[in-house]
């Protein structure tokens, strides 16, 4: 159901002094986190609602809220994706992309088909997601630069190049 | 390699190749030089003395001693350079790590650190700083923004409406950092922007540093009535990744650069992924 009023009214309850600080017992953290996270689910199929109807394409949209520890089951596994910004500032800005991707060559291209200039590089961090056993990242991140209007989204595409081998998630680290 | 050095445009970032830690930072576009060593320290959470019982807590930040020791005195390096961004990976301990990033076309250095689980099975509470030292002439003084709009200059072991007697050297000079932190003589300006609310402070002239993670194994008596020690569904300590990013300019354009950066970094883009229907493919 798409709404945004339980993450509002989770935003409220956390505006307790103990959320703000980190007083809390125990708990309480783990029931303001859920609150949080079921409201943020809510407000995912809002954002995905907007999106479909201002940009009017048919493509199916996800929303990946593990990007920041560099996990997107999207990117990861899909040869061609697209890439959506929504900038929610008043001016343009230049934001670097970064996805996780199992291939070692992409191409990029805006919502033009103009190709960008993108990079792949291992993944440094991944190792650290293992309860302690060490690893060699198998996993690399593409990065590129794109842009975004006042108020509004840029659309990129990547499609992955020819030769370029796609291994599959190691299963404890998508469990993770 | 004795030095290692990865740069974009508008900065260069050398490290120390025996160290691995950062060495000096220089803005291509004033041409302004400055030696910064940056590492990442904990202090011991106090568990109570003889002077006082007070231990350190959720709502009470109470080193035992003032000096933290560093995490590590050297880091294990990597570096990756290309055509959008060069970037220096440090691991400090196994659950310790940094990447040290200039994307091209950036006016700042990001530092995206990785830190947890924190180890308690020496049984001591650790609170984790990242520590950025350099010569600048500071004189005490440092800045902090206030809820993201006005910076306040601070005076360490100093209060502007009353006569401080600082009982707690390291604590009672500490400030929320809601967004910036900073410090600057005549010809230079340092800006720390964070991701996120946390807490710092300038321990001594020309060195600023910023708590990034805590675990404590003892309540404060402050009516929590639990030690700071959060742990996953896995049962250990929480393990945190966060973002700085570092500025050095000149004091006059420092706070425009510092500033819409800030901002991004608190709004920042939402990102979206779409995967074609078969139909529309």
């Amino acid at each position: 159901r798409a709404e945004s009023t339980v993450l509002r009214q989770a935003m409220a309850v956390a505006q307790h002094h103990d959320a703000v600080t980190g007083t809390e017992k125990q708990h309480v953290a783990n029931d303001y986190a859920w609150q949080l996270s079921r409201g943020w689910l809510a407000c995912e199929t809002v954002i995905k609602n907007a999106l479909y109807n201002l940009s009017g394409n048919t493509d199916k949209l996800s929303i990946c809220p593990l990007l920041n520890i560099s996990l997107c089951s999207v990117t990861e596994s899909e040869k061609q994706f697209r890439v959506m910004l929504y900038n929610p500032l008043g001016r343009e800005i230049a934001w670097n992309v970064r996805v996780p991707v199992q291939g070692r060559a992409y191409t990029v291209a805006n919502h033009a088909g103009k190709p960008l200039d993108s990079q792949v590089m291992p993944q440094f961090f991944l190792g650290l997601y293992h309860h302690g056993k060490s690893h060699k990242p198998s996993v690399n991140e593409l990065v590129f630069q794109a842009s975004a209007p006042p108020l509004g989204f840029s659309t990129y595409t990547v499609t992955s190049q020819k030769g370029n081998v796609a291994r599959p998630s190691p299963p404890q680290r998508v469990q993770h | 390699q004795e030095v290692i050095v990865i740069q974009n445009e508008h900065l260069q970032l050398t490290f120390n190749g025996t160290t691995g830690l950062l060495s000096s930072m220089k803005n291509l576009d004033s041409g302004l030089f400055l030696p910064v060593v940056q590492n990442f320290y904990w202090y011991q959470g106090s568990k109570g003395n003889a002077e006082n019982i007070q231990t350190s807590g959720a709502y009470i930040f109470r080193p035992n001693v003032s000096t933290p020791l560093p995490i590590s005195p050297k880091a294990q390096l990597d570096v990756v350079k290309g055509r959008l961004v060069e970037e220096v990976r440090q691991t400090f301990s196994p659950w310790c790590q940094q990447v040290v990033r200039l994307y091209q076309g950036s006016r700042h250095a990001e530092f995206e650190w990785h830190v947890g689980s924190i180890p308690i099975v020496d049984h001591l509470g650790r609170e984790i700083i990242t520590r950025f030292d350099t010569p600048l002439r500071t004189k005490g003084l440092f800045l902090t923004d206030a809820n993201g709009r006005e910076m306040l200059t601070r005076r360490r072991n100093f209060r502007p409406t009353w006569k401080l007697n600082n009982s707690e050297p390291v604590a009672g000079n500490y400030y929320p950092i809601t967004s910036t932190l900073a410090m600057k003589d005549e010809k230079a300006q340092v800006t720390l922007v964070t991701d996120r609310s946390q807490g710092g402070s300038s321990m001594k002239d020309g060195s600023l540093e910023l708590m990034i993670h805590r675990r404590l194994l003892f309540d404060d008596f402050r009516g929590v009535g639990e030690a700071l020690n959060e742990t996953g569904a896995n049962g250990q300590g929480l393990t945190i990744r966060g973002r700085h990013l570092l500025f050095l300019a000149p004091p006059d354009s420092s706070a425009r650069l510092s500033r819409l950066a800030g901002e991004l970094q608190l709004s920042e883009p939402q990102l979206v992924f779409g995967t074609l229907h078969k139909k529309s493919r």
